[in-house]
């Protein structure tokens, strides 16, 4: 049920 | 060259325990600070960070940074082989391939060590900013573990809601459905039994139940778990490790179709 977000989405790259 | 000696080597076992289901190869980093780690698994759906602050170990020596390549399975197996009270010392030159764990018994007679190839991981790392919760839930490890369990064999996914009642833990699935509501509750004989909940704003949430129940395998390592909560963000599930660092989960919400 729901699309799965990917954690990358939220946190930038460092 | 690295030597890190912890007295309580159990926890490191403890530790490998709760990661080696999430995460396959993870780059553990030694700095000045601490034992660290950052990861994501597979699906880059959740992502874990592990920090053991150097005080925390009996002798800490850490000469420049380093960062070592480990199969999380493989350091499991070899962590395995620790005695629960046993001594663990990790062990790297600066420029190795591999890295050494030293277990010792508590009564120094018998010592044991074992030398892991180290791997090269490129992976990815993620600046993750301190963040204010609209909510946040303290409760025993073992409930939220039992909760999730018994969630995931009616429904895959999870809605957690905080409000002024408590938080709620639902799901639903083909044979129906399920609530479990827990209120806010310091009436307990022991500070770990008790159920923390502040809330700034009501949230309501829904995640995977298939990494909410991986990370509860951190439970042996803390009584007490923190839930923090805000509208489209990761939830981070946090574990204590003694009182020398954390593990902490963060997942990725689902959104409706």
């Amino acid at each position: 049920r729901g699309i799965q977000r990917n954690i990358t989405e939220f946190y930038r790259s460092t | 060259m690295l030597e890190l000696r912890l007295v309580q080597g159990g926890l490191l076992k403890k530790v490998l325990d709760s990661l080696k289901d999430l995460v396959n190869d993870a780059n553990f980093d030694c700095s000045a600070t601490g034992f660290s780690l950052q990861a994501m698994d597979s699906s880059h759906v959740a992502l874990v960070a592990l920090l053991l602050r150097s005080e925390g170990f009996e002798h800490y020596r850490c000469d420049r940074n380093l960062s070592l390549g480990m199969n999380l399975s493989n350091m499991a197996k070899m962590l395995k082989c620790a005695g629960n009270d046993d001594i663990v010392t990790i062990k790297a030159d600066d420029a190795a391939d591999s890295v050494t764990f030293m277990f010792e018994s508590p009564n120094q007679d018998k010592i044991a060590d074992f030398d892991m190839k180290l791997m090269d991981i490129d992976s990815e790392h993620l600046g993750i900013p301190e963040a204010e919760f609209q909510a946040i839930v303290r409760m025993p490890s073992a409930e939220f573990a039992r909760i999730c369990k018994d969630l995931s064999t009616i429904g895959d996914t999870v809605v957690i809601s905080v409000t002024k009642e408590g938080v709620k833990f639902s799901t639903r699935g083909d044979i129906g459905t399920a609530n479990i509501v827990c209120r806010h509750n310091t009436s307990v004989d022991k500070p770990e039994e008790a159920t923390i909940i502040e809330m700034e704003e009501t949230v309501s949430l829904t995640f995977a139940l298939r990494y909410m129940n991986s990370f509860t395998k951190a439970t042996p390592l803390a009584n007490q778990v923190t839930i923090s909560l805000s509208s489209d963000l990761p939830v981070v599930v946090e574990y204590k490790v003694a009182e020398m660092g954390h593990i902490r989960f963060y997942l990725a919400p689902k959104i409706e179709e």
